[in-house]
């Protein structure tokens, strides 16, 4: 599935 | 990645050094909640579930790795090591984990973008961020004396938080369908708890005195 943009923070 | 989201990492990866730093050359924890570095170590391991499993860049994974094993070695320092342990303020640092974690994961279960495993545990570790300084900030109000490490500790996680609310303004206005109310909630909550420290440090670094909370 596609990641949701904001789970390539930290 | 923005350079508000950079400086906001930089300023995180700080406090941890900082931190690390105390504990490793002073050999003393004095002044540092175990209880919130123990819910740091739980909101670091229900975060980065997908850390081997979806590849995002070698910036992510190796910033994961770093913040997973210094959040635990941490825990270890102050749990384990027989100097380090001995100057921990176990009867000031009171707090009570599942005063905390209980809510965090309910509130999870109740509001997030997906009902799965991952999604849930991922929604419960931005809750639990939002929060898991409150018991160092109590433990701070006990001693009321603070060494200029843990006050810097603290300021650094801070600024991380301020960080990254610019980093989120940012993206909303540069990227389309920027929107995630979930972390920019739990995230401005988190930034708020520091307002009242900030305060304080601003204060004692403008009149050059030593930091010192009110009673």
């Amino acid at each position: 599935r596609e990641q949701p943009q904001n789970h390539d923070e930290l | 990645m923005n350079i508000f989201r950079f400086a906001g990492d930089m300023t995180h990866l700080a406090s941890v050094l900082v931190l690390l730093l105390k504990i490793h050359t002073i050999k003393s924890c004095a002044g540092v909640s175990l209880k919130t570095q123990e819910l740091y170590a739980i909101v670091f391991a229900t975060r980065y579930l997908d850390i081997f499993t979806d590849f995002i860049s070698l910036y992510n994974t190796f910033m994961k790795l770093v913040f997973l094993g210094s959040s635990f070695s941490i825990v270890w320092y102050m749990r384990s090591h027989k100097i380090v342990r001995r100057s921990y303020d176990k009867d000031q640092d009171t707090f009570r984990h599942y005063f905390l974690i209980v809510p965090c994961l309910l509130l999870a279960m109740i509001i997030n973008e997906k009902f799965t495993f991952r999604e849930v545990l991922w929604t419960f570790s931005l809750f639990l961020e939002a929060v898991a300084i409150l018991p160092q900030l109590v433990l701070l109000q006990r001693t009321r004396n603070i060494d200029n490490l843990t006050g810097q500790y603290i300021f650094l996680l801070g600024a991380y938080r301020a960080f990254y609310i610019f980093n989120w303004i940012y993206r909303y206005f540069t990227e389309p369908h920027y929107v995630h109310w979930i972390p920019w909630i739990a995230g401005l909550l988190q930034t708020l708890l520091y307002g009242d420290f900030f305060y304080y440090y601003f204060h004692s670094w403008k009149n050059n005195k030593k930091l010192q909370l009110p009673a």
